[in-house]
């Protein structure tokens, strides 16, 4: 049930990056947080970077729930 | 390791943007 509710929050967080519903997100989208989120240019890109384990310039679903539930295990939700 | 300082590095941003997200999703009515 653990992973249904992770899986379930990873794909709430992409359809708020994937603002254009393209089933992907490109660098230019992640930028657009900028504003929304308290993370400057710099560290969005980052975590564009980071997420994006294969280089594409492109974040799948998977991509981004593989760094969420990374997240999850490496950081203690209060 | 000048690459390894706390909050700069891929997983102290990371958690930042999910903790974000996060509190977007909770903070907001």
């Amino acid at each position: 049930q653990g992973q249904q509710t992770m899986l379930g929050k990873a794909n709430e967080f992409f359809q708020i990056c994937d603002i254009e519903d393209k089933g992907f997100i490109a660098r230019c989208d992640m930028q657009r947080l900028h504003g929304e989120l308290p993370l400057s240019q710099e560290e969005l890109e980052k975590v564009f970077d980071t997420l994006d384990a294969d280089g594409n310039g492109f974040l799948t679903l998977e991509e981004f729930t593989t760094g969420f539930s990374q997240f999850l295990h490496g950081e203690e939700i209060p | 390791d000048p690459n390894m300082k706390a909050g700069t590095t891929s997983e102290g941003v990371l958690a930042n943007f999910f903790n974000s997200l996060l509190s977007k999703k909770t903070g907001s009515p």
